[in-house]
């Protein structure tokens, strides 16, 4: 438990004194393994540990907290405040509104895209979904027997050119009296420069309103790579992190964060349809320092 | 990155740390690799051997200590495989991979559709069973996975079937009832045949973090893990938290997936993953 850890370290020091350079170093030290231990990419540890000291430093050492306690406060709330301070809200963008879900093979879009429209129905909306996966086998079954099973429109269409599905899929709006519509997309990794120019003229087609960035909960340091990879070929204004039902420490959060400043709106924590919840900053910071 | 007669020196240490890191070493392997280097300092500066050298010694050495397990030499007909693993790792498509190497290799393929859960499961695996010209056993309306299970070694000992491949529902090391379920699975295909399953592969996914070495653990606890299938490396992830985990459980790593194609797996080859973790 990383307090306690801490508190060992400054049991030299309590009472009066300042946290200087040397008396943090071993602390500083514990943090950034705690954070690698929970899968903070490595840079972007090294670049929190420099703020950490930057806000620590010089900071007085009251008798009403320890200097342990004190440090863990300014790491808690400095990883609150990179992970988003206020919780940041779907801006709902008009009607009827487009979105489009994309991420690496396996994180989890499907089953989230489904979620998003059983939470906006919830809403009092009335989304419908399609699927441009015309590679994984039976991918839009998935999505249809997930659309099925929940009450949620799905838009039907045989072509397997994923550029024409979303363009049909746009004219099908009004017919369903639909004002949300979900895009599924095929999984895709980011070094595929094939796949990735798809995934552009889709964007370009649906002109979305949203394109949210599903990533898995338990990505190690790949996570940078990937949505380094995915920004700079089609941007993307928000991100969903999967499966937070597992005991994983969930780092990647930091590290996508991090890297490209965009908010992390929802967590998946589950198979069945209402398991989205909205990202919370402080819950999740605990989290990361397990 | 390790150049040879690069001399060891504080910064050196730093940036060799950090490519371990990089690779998902995790700490505890970035840590003892880099001892590693300090201890031998004396030889590298010297130019009696290089970092890269080393490195690459102490890796292939902990791989090398896996045991070969449950892959008895006495192959069984049916051979059993059941695949396990957390949600979309790449389990269904694993063995759709394996299941084509075994139909080139002359043998005669049973896949069974044990995830009953998820949606279009039976029909994602009934594709790649298609694609492999293997045979295909699904559920009666509303069985459970143990009963499929139990209803494909039937089948595979009535037509000889020479391999049966279980495919299971994804599913958190967290979730002690799905746990409990494969434990199930597990007991009734030994109530078939007393030294099956014959194989119990887990299947991790290369861009997992250190998460990975905690599924192994648990599964491993559950199920005994025989071999480990390491997916997705045909991405920017390195998968060098499997070190710890061969470290830790000593389970071989069996085989890769490279891509989503039939015939992207391979046989897992310690050099060019130790090698590729440097590159
Ligand atoms: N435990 C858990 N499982 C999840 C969560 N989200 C998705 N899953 C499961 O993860 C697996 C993969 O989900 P999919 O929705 O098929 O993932 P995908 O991104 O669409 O996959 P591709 O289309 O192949 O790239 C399925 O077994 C889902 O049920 C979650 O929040 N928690
Ligand atoms: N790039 C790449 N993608 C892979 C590889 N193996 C599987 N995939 C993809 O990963 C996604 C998930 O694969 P599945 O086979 O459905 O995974 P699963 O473990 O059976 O998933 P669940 O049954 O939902 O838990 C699919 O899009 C696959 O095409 C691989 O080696 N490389
Ligand atoms: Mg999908
Ligand atoms: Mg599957």
């Amino acid at each position: 438990e990383l307090t306690d850890k801490l508190e060992a370290v400054f049991k030299s020091i309590r009472g009066h004194g300042k946290l200087t350079e040397q008396n943090i170093k071993h602390a500083l030290r514990d943090i950034r393994r705690a954070l690698l231990e929970a899968d903070v990419n490595f840079k972007v540890a090294k670049h929190f540990i420099e703020s950490v000291q930057d806000k620590a430093l010089g900071t007085e050492v009251f008798e009403s907290i320890t200097p342990g306690q004190l440090i863990v406060k300014i790491v808690h709330d400095e990883l609150i405040k990179l992970l988003g301070e206020k919780d940041v809200r779907l801006q709902i963008k008009g009607s009827p509104e487009i979105f489009m879900v994309c991420g690496l093979q396996g994180s989890g879009k499907t089953t989230t895209i489904a979620k998003l429209a059983h939470y906006f129905r919830k809403n009092g909306r009335n989304p419908m979904v399609s699927s441009v996966d015309v590679y994984r086998p039976a991918a839009i079954d998935q999505l249809r027997v997930l659309a099925r099973n929940n009450k949620i429109t799905f838009f039907e269409c045989d072509s397997d050119d994923p550029v024409s599905i979303a363009a049909k899929a746009i004219e099908a709006i009004n017919t369903n009296d639909a004002d949300v519509l979900l895009i599924d997309t095929a999984g895709r990794l980011h070094i595929d420069n094939a796949m990735m120019e798809e995934l552009s003229k889709v964007r370009n087609i649906l002109n979305p309103h949203h394109v949210l960035f599903v990533a898995d909960g338990m990505t190690g340091q790949d996570a940078v790579n990937a949505v380094e990879g995915f920004i700079d070929f089609i941007d993307f204004d928000g991100v969903i992190l999967t499966k937070l039902d597992s005991d994983t420490r969930g780092g990647a959060a930091l590290s996508i964060r991090h890297v490209t400043g965009k908010p992390i709106l929802f967590v998946g924590t589950g198979e069945r349809i209402e398991a989205l919840d909205v990202f919370y900053p402080d819950r999740y910071a605990s989290r990361i320092l397990g | 990155l390790l150049p040879f007669g690069a001399t060891i020196t504080d910064d050196m240490l730093d940036e060799v740390e950090e490519a371990l890191y990089e690779a998902d070493l995790g700490v505890h392997a970035s840590e003892f690799l880099v001892e590693k280097l300090r201890d031998r300092a004396g030889e590298i500066n010297s130019g009696k051997t290089d970092p890269y050298t080393v490195m690459k010694e102490s890796i292939l050495s902990i791989i090398d200590h896996a045991k070969e397990k449950g892959t008895p030499t006495e192959k069984s007909r049916p051979y059993i495989i059941l695949v396990v693993g957390v949600n979309g790792v790449g389990k269904t498509t694993t063995i759709g991979k394996l299941a084509l190497r075994y139909k080139n290799e002359g043998s005669s393929v049973l896949l069974a559709a044990c995830d009953t859960f998820r949606a279009a499961a039976v029909d994602q695996l009934e594709i790649w069973a298609k694609r492999a010209n293997a045979e295909f056993i699904k559920a009666q309306e509303g069985a459970d996975p143990a009963s499929v299970a139990y209803d494909a070694i039937m089948r595979a000992k009535a037509r000889s079937t020479d391999v049966v491949i279980i495919d299971t529902a994804g599913r958190l090391h967290t979730s002690r009832n799905l746990m409990e379920e494969l434990k199930k699975i597990r007991r009734v295909l030994g109530k078939s045949d007393e030294s099956a399953p014959h194989e119990t592969l887990l299947v991790l996914d290369a861009t997992t973090g250190q998460n990975a070495l905690t599924q192994a653990d648990v599964f491993n606890r559950d199920l005994n893990i025989s071999g480990i299938v390491l997916t997705k490396l045909d991405g920017t992830a390195k998968g060098g938290i499997v070190i710890s985990i061969i470290d830790k459980l000593k389970i071989p790593i069996k085989l890769i997936g490279i891509g989503e194609g039939v015939d992207d797996l391979r046989d897992f080859d310690p050099e060019s993953f130790t090698e590729a973790l440097f590159a």
